[in-house]
């Protein structure tokens, strides 16, 4: 499927649960990606 | 509708034989598993192997056939694959050319980036779990330690990986690392597909981050915010990052595409390294030579 | 999705899950009746009120009788994981599998209370949350043995399809998609207390047939259209609703351009109707 059936536009969500996390240090040590979260939530929903 | 004809390999939780399935004739490897052996029931390796072959379906991930219980044993049956890359690098009688190692890369890549767009890390990519088929193609195999993506407050165990290709956020210790140290793992196959050799061959697990930064200089918080955060980094030498043309020496049959490629798979902060996608539509795919087909391959 | 074992082995219409049900049930009641008349031949010396307690007491249950047991028993598992404090999606994963392992299996040959420990022990080793196997009997006061003997056959009975897609995460997606299309327009703390009730709600359709007839992203959207249905339709409208050129000719009639942003228009090969008809018919089917 060419088109996801989502735009994936990081700045526009409030998630304060995924935004809290992304300032931890521990998580931005490891590489953390909330777009990696983001994609994942998005695609389970359009799959 | 399967036999075992030979007995190919041991390993602690399984017997793998060679087969055929008689109703098509074709050949096929079963992993035999020792249920008795696990105190806790099935083997978390074996389940992960089944859980994730049965949704993966690519010609760069390897095929599992079927799944049955016999006598006590569960027996996957995956399809039959002689050869791994391994072998191949270690066999010096055999040339390969940078035609053929863009090939090798390129189907690991795509086999790499299947797993990743279901979001399923695999989490020990090393050359002799890259295996080949007759007819060229090169297949990931061993989801012994694959994982799906975390959730995002889970934390993962940093214990993965064959510690020759074992990214540096998990030498660090991280627990909410990504796809981002399956990626690692294929730069450094790549390294040692150009030099034949392994190309960071720690003697245990401390030495392997010396001889990581050593080979790659030691991160810094000005490239990777808060790596000086990991409880071990204060033990750590620094060295100074290779020069482009300390890279042109090491790796002198690599056009500067295949370098920028194999920069771009090994940048030290997880959250720049290049994921999947970015690697396959790397100018390196694009210039000549174009990668050898599968069926030309040694 | 449909690459999903979930979808290739466990999604069914309602004539067909009925029907694999009561096919199971006639196989079954056949074999405890051929017991039965078994025992009795073989003990000619039954005096007539043995005979008529067996004829009165001996009888098989009804596919409906069984459903009842097997959703009694689901709801133990469920609460089961909650006394051992289980995340969300182990729990959801051992409802699944104990429900799915009655689909094959009758409780005339297996009694759910064996089935159910196997269970939640073989969600919490297939999502990463292994608890070994003594620390688990400790924990459900049971049996090291009786657990792990039912493991294969709960494994078996699965076709040994582990991954399981549950609507917690679509409804994550979800959350951040209405953000994004309705970006604005929703009151962030009300969306908070949607996600939370949909949530509750999408824990309750576990223990229901909708996870077989409808996909994870459907019982979602159901849930949210129970909670809020003007919020969900306007999103699904916006979203997927006619493509803007007939929009426009709608808008020129004086309204105000709506600013929902241009781009939002994606391809996309869903026809609006059809997808809210089916949230329709799975939400009736929840509720």
């Amino acid at each position: 499927d060419l088109h996801k059936r989502y735009e994936l536009v990081e700045n526009e969500y409030n998630d304060s649960f995924i935004r809290d996390l992304q300032k931890k240090k521990e998580y931005i040590a490891s590489g953390f990606r909330a777009d990696f979260i983001y994609d994942r939530m998005l695609t389970e929903a359009f799959m | 509708d399967y036999t075992k004809e030979k007995k190919a390999g041991e390993g602690t939780y399984a017997v793998v034989y060679l087969g055929t399935k008689k109703s098509t004739g074709r050949s096929i490897a079963v992993k035999e598993i020792k249920t008795s052996q696990f105190k806790d029931g099935l083997d978390m390796s074996a389940l992960r192997e089944v859980k994730f072959l049965q949704e993966l379906k690519h010609v760069n991930v390897i095929e599992l056939v079927d799944v049955f219980m016999a006598n006590d044993n569960l027996n996957l049956v995956l399809e039959f694959l002689p050869a791994d890359l391994e072998i191949i690098i270690k066999d010096t009688s055999i040339m390969f050319s940078p035609a053929d190692i863009k090939s090798w890369i390129l189907m690991t890549l795509r086999g790499v980036h299947h797993c990743h767009r279901n979001f399923i890390l695999h989490r020990d990519l090393k050359p002799n779990n890259l295996l080949l088929a007759p007819d060229g193609q090169l297949k990931i195999a061993d989801f012994g330690l694959a994982r799906l993506m975390a959730s995002p407050q889970e934390i993962l165990t940093s214990n993965v990986v064959t510690r020759w290709y074992r990214a540096p956020e998990l030498l660090f210790g991280a627990k909410h690392y990504t796809s981002a140290v399956d990626i690692w793992s294929v730069g450094v196959i790549f390294a040692e597909l150009m030099l034949r050799i392994p190309y960071l061959p720690g003697k245990d697990d401390v030495d392997q981050i010396n001889v990581t930064f050593r080979a790659l200089g030691t991160p810094t918080d000005a490239d990777w915010p808060e790596v000086s955060s990991f409880s071990n980094y204060n033990k750590i030498q620094i060295y100074p990052p290779p020069s482009r043309e300390e890279l042109r020496r090491r790796f002198i049959a690599a056009t500067e595409n295949a370098l920028e490629l194999i920069s771009g798979m090994m940048i030290m902060n997880p959250k720049k390294r290049w994921d999947a996608v970015k690697c396959l539509q790397s100018q390196y795919f694009q210039e000549l030579p174009e990668p050898t087909l599968p069926q030309d391959l040694p | 999705y449909r690459h999903s074992s979930q979808y290739r082995l466990w999604s069914f219409t309602k004539e067909q899950l009925e029907s694999r049900r009561r096919a199971l049930n006639v196989k079954v009641v056949d074999k405890v009746n051929e017991k039965l008349q078994d025992i009795i031949s073989k003990h000619n010396d039954l005096s007539q009120e043995e005979l008529n307690a067996i004829n009165e007491k001996a009888v098989p249950v009804t596919m409906e009788e069984e459903l009842k047991f097997v959703n009694f028993f689901a709801k133990k598992v469920q609460s089961f994981c909650h006394s051992l404090n289980l995340p969300t999606e182990v729990c959801a994963t051992a409802i699944s599998f104990f429900r799915r392992f009655f689909l094959v299996n009758s409780t005339m040959e297996i009694h759910p209370k064996h089935i159910l420990l196997a269970s939640i022990f073989l969600a919490c080793k297939s999502e990463n949350y292994f608890i070994g196997i003594e620390a688990f009997a400790k924990k459900t006061k049971s049996q090291p043995t009786t657990i792990l003997k039912y493991e294969f056959d709960v494994l078996e009975s699965l076709q040994f399809t582990l991954l399981n897609h549950h609507p917690y995460r679509p409804l994550h997606g979800f959350f951040l998609d209405i953000q994004y299309i309705l970006h604005g327009k929703v009151d962030l703390n009300y969306m908070g207390q949607i996600y939370t009730n949909c949530k509750r709600r999408i824990t309750e359709t576990l223990l229901t047939d909708v996870v077989y007839h409808y996909t994870p992203p459907q019982i979602t959207l159901a849930c949210l259209l129970i909670d809020d249905e003007a919020l969900t339709l306007k999103y699904l409208e916006v979203k997927f609703g006619s493509p803007p050129e007939e929009q426009k000719e709608s808008e020129t009639e004086g309204m105000k351009r709506e600013e929902t942003p241009s781009d939002t228009k994606l391809p996309s090969n869903l026809k609006l109707q059809t997808l809210t008809a089916l949230i329709r018919e799975c939400q009736a089917m929840i509720l």
